[in-house]
């Protein structure tokens, strides 16, 4: 089974 | 004062269909340096960075930084009005709350004008750290276009593969299963039609379909695609606007559980 994943985390908040 | 012209309108309408399918409105961030835009799409699954420099122009002014906060299904309706070899200009000026459009037609016998209601967005920016990609594919972005509408019929999760020998696409489900290998060109004549892979450790993720499809929305933009890979980061999907900067696309990959 796959989940999607999520981008946050990923990225800073500048 | 924000202007910004360009030759032809066409390059504005590929961008905007490049876009608009992952998101409903978007900052558009000038400076003089360019234009950027980076958003996120409603579910956080993508991103789409967008950067437009401002020599690639056939004319730049920015005297202050301004973001202009667009609806794009908005600025779709007003491109629709320019003619694809129509010059056109954005105008806006400092604290402006409309943008205008001008397409000028080849002749200079017809001149339109649309302003357009700008949005107060509020998007975070992110920083996005460098990322050293276990594998990096250049290959021509109607192939990867082709594979990746080929393989939606199968199943809504495309698995990218890359080793030394090459990139193996595949999809699975009700109907049975679909693999696509792509082997490295050794003919190095033609760049547009070459598929390159530089490859550090071989990478295997798999992602949405419906996302790359979107991504291909892109191809119009430029011959070549590339696509980076590392596990547990995001894919980078990247298209060259020819002469003014780039388009990427930043997804997140399926995790197995």
């Amino acid at each position: 089974v796959t989940t999607q994943g999520r981008l946050d985390g990923f990225f800073t908040v500048l | 004062m924000f202007e910004a012209r360009l030759d032809s309108s066409v390059t504005l309408k590929k961008v905007l269909e490049a876009i608009k399918d992952l998101l409903n409105d978007a900052s558009f961030d000038c400076s003089d340096t360019g234009i950027q835009l980076q958003a996120m799409d409603n579910s956080h699954v993508s991103l789409v960075s967008l950067t437009l420099k401002s020599d690639g122009f056939d004319k730049y002014r920015c005297d202050r930084n301004i973001t202009m906060g667009m609806n794009l299904a908005s600025m779709v309706k007003i491109l629709k009005c320019a003619n694809n070899d129509d010059t056109v200009t954005i105008k806006a000026q400092d604290d402006a709350d409309t943008v205008t459009f001008m397409f000028e037609s080849k002749k200079q016998d017809k001149i339109s004008d649309y302003a357009m209601k700008l949005m107060n967005l509020d998007q975070e920016h992110l920083g996005i750290p460098d990322t050293d990609f276990s594998c990096v594919i250049r290959m021509p972005s109607i192939e990867f276009a082709r594979i990746c509408r080929d393989l939606a019929q199968f199943g809504e999760s495309i698995g990218i593969a890359c080793t030394k020998e090459g990139v193996k696409f595949s999809a699975s489900g009700d109907i049975g299963s679909a693999n696509v290998k792509i082997a490295q060109t050794s003919n190095f004549e033609k760049e547009e039609e070459s598929v390159t892979i530089e490859m550090q450790e071989p990478v295997a993720l798999t992602f949405a379909c419906q996302y790359l499809n979107s991504f291909t929305k892109a191809t119009p933009l430029s011959p070549q695609v590339q696509l980076s890979m590392s596990d547990n980061v995001p894919l980078v999907v990247e298209y060259t606007v020819p002469e003014l900067g780039h388009i990427r696309y930043y997804l997140a990959p399926k995790i197995e559980e």
